[in-house]
């Protein structure tokens, strides 16, 4: 039996519009030690990997392992269906073929219950090693937003310098060009806005903004955004919750 | 997409 109730149906709601537009049948594994998930996008190039701890819930119980398999698309239009204070539940039993979505609004007394239909979803769970990165970055969620949203329009491609001291953004393409360069910096009142940067090696790596663009979408879950670069592996970005994190490993482009 | 390798280059099934 699953119970697992979230204080606000937003966070759900913020989870899952962070990867809906990249993967759309994904399983989440529900365990007593809380809720995961994985799904590769259609062109097999993103992975994401989802992480809710207990902590993110107001209260949560798993009796057995049991895998929900969702269908992303179906799930975002009952979760339209609640308001974003609701507490939301999500209920299920051993083997489930529906999971069922309570919405409560406690100060009026309101209940909205729903039934979501489960898939079959065969998707094989890849083994993410932990990884030795060459460059550590980590820097204000919208900063970054920006910056892919603005290059995104000049070139399909981003490219990611990292040395010791200085970040920087360039694209490329048919109607001109652009270039972002930033410096670390520490913001002692705020520190979400601070930009740290921890170099190992310099990195010069390049992307499909199409992928960036579907990762910053995830910015709405945390104030910054978590960015590891290795000359030899995908690139992940992170973005934490309270308790888990919602992460995209994105593989660099070869050069041409 | 030229020159873009997909994921399971790097990741295989556990």
């Amino acid at each position: 039996m699953l119970e697992a109730k979230f204080e606000e149906a937003s966070l759900f709601k913020r989870i899952i519009d962070g990867f809906k537009d990249c993967v759309q049948l994904v399983n989440f594994q529900c365990k007593e030690d809380g809720i995961i998930a994985q799904a590769v996008d259609d062109s097999r190039v993103l992975l994401v990997s989802l992480e809710i701890g207990i902590e993110a819930f107001q209260n949560y119980r798993c009796d057995h392992p049991v895998t929900l398999g969702i269908d992303l698309t179906s799930l975002s239009k009952i979760l339209r269906c609640g308001n974003n204070t609701d507490n939301l539940t999500l209920i299920a039993d051993d083997t489930p073929d529906s999971v069922l979505l309570l919405f409560e609004d406690t100060k009026k007394d309101r209940i909205a219950e729903y039934s979501l239909k489960l898939m079959d979803i065969d998707a094989e769970f890849l083994k993410i090693e932990d990884l030795a990165y060459d460059c550590t970055l980590k820097m204000p969620s919208p900063e970054f937003s920006k910056i892919v949203r603005d290059l995104s329009q000049l070139s399909d491609s981003i490219n990611i310098m990292i040395t010791k001291e200085t970040i920087k953004f360039v694209a490329d393409g048919d109607i001109g060009s652009g270039s972002v360069i930033l410096k670390p910096f520490v913001n002692m009142d705020k520190p979400q806005e601070s930009i740290n940067l921890n170099m190992d090696q310099p990195v010069d790596l390049t992307f499909g903004s199409k992928y960036l663009l579907d990762i910053v979408k995830g910015s709405a879950l945390s104030d910054n955004v978590g960015v590891r670069l290795s000359s030899e592996a995908p690139a992940l970005f992170q973005f934490d919750l309270k308790s888990g994190y919602l992460q995209f490993f994105l593989a660099p482009k070869f050069n041409d | 997409m030229a020159g873009q390798p997909t994921i399971s280059r790097f990741f295989k099934p556990a």
